[in-house]
């Protein structure tokens, strides 16, 4: 455990908590992809079926129920309690083109053909791709509620502190995982254009909307 | 030790 690595994990964390919480306070999910929600629940899924085969530590096992725990409330929440503010119109991205070329490469690519390493490489193949549907939904509306810009910053931010932690480990341990190393290079870019957006828009007071 | 990293990280 590095300071990356620990930050990374709790930059994690707060984007869950935010955004269950702007859920909850509001009683509303407008402008929230509930389809890159329910990917996450299923990345969370599928990655942490380990926690039935080996024990890593107190935190590991911790984090790793409230992760997966706060991703069900998430997509509770908004296909059920607060479905009537669901705006499925806007929410249009087509996750098949997602998963199914995610799953196909996941078996292709892994480090081992068995079942739990399989799902662990999907996982992780489809982190990297999930929050599509959500920026796809901004960039249909145009727009983002500041709370949801905070969310996916944290979001956005977890996975590049990831990055420095590969590459301290790389150093210091000689571990490297070159499947985890892609992917997060992959999703890190990926927010790289609202990185740019959050750091010249919200963090001068403004709104993030997208000219037309 | 290559991909075996993934044991202990969320």
């Amino acid at each position: 455990m590095n300071i990356f690595r620990l930050t990374g994990d709790l930059s994690h964390l707060a984007a869950i908590i935010i955004l269950l919480l702007k859920i909850w306070k509001s009683r509303s999910c407008a402008g929230i992809s509930g389809k890159s929600q329910i990917l996450f629940a299923l990345v969370f899924t599928t990655r942490y079926l380990d926690l039935f085969t080996s024990f890593i530590s107190l935190y590991n096992t911790c984090m790793k129920l409230i992760y997966i725990g706060c991703a069900y409330a998430t997509v509770y929440l908004i296909y059920a309690k607060f479905r009537a503010t669901y705006d499925g119109n806007h929410d249009s991205f087509r996750v098949e083109f997602l998963v199914v070329p995610v799953g196909g490469l996941s078996v292709l690519i892994n480090h081992d053909f068995s079942p739990l390493e399989i799902l662990w490489t999907f996982s992780i193949y489809l982190e990297s791709v999930a929050i599509l549907p959500q920026l796809f939904m901004i960039s249909k509306t145009g727009e983002a509620e500041t709370i949801t810009t905070h969310y996916l910053f944290c979001l956005g931010l977890y996975r590049a502190l990831y990055l420095f932690n590969w590459i301290w480990r790389f150093y210091f341990e000689g571990f490297f995982d070159m499947i985890a190393i892609v992917a997060g290079v992959v999703q890190t870019v990926l927010y790289c254009d609202f990185f740019y957006l959050y750091v010249t828009k919200v963090l001068k007071g403004k709104k993030l909307s997208l000219p037309a | 030790v290559i991909g075996r990293t993934r044991k202990d990280e969320l």
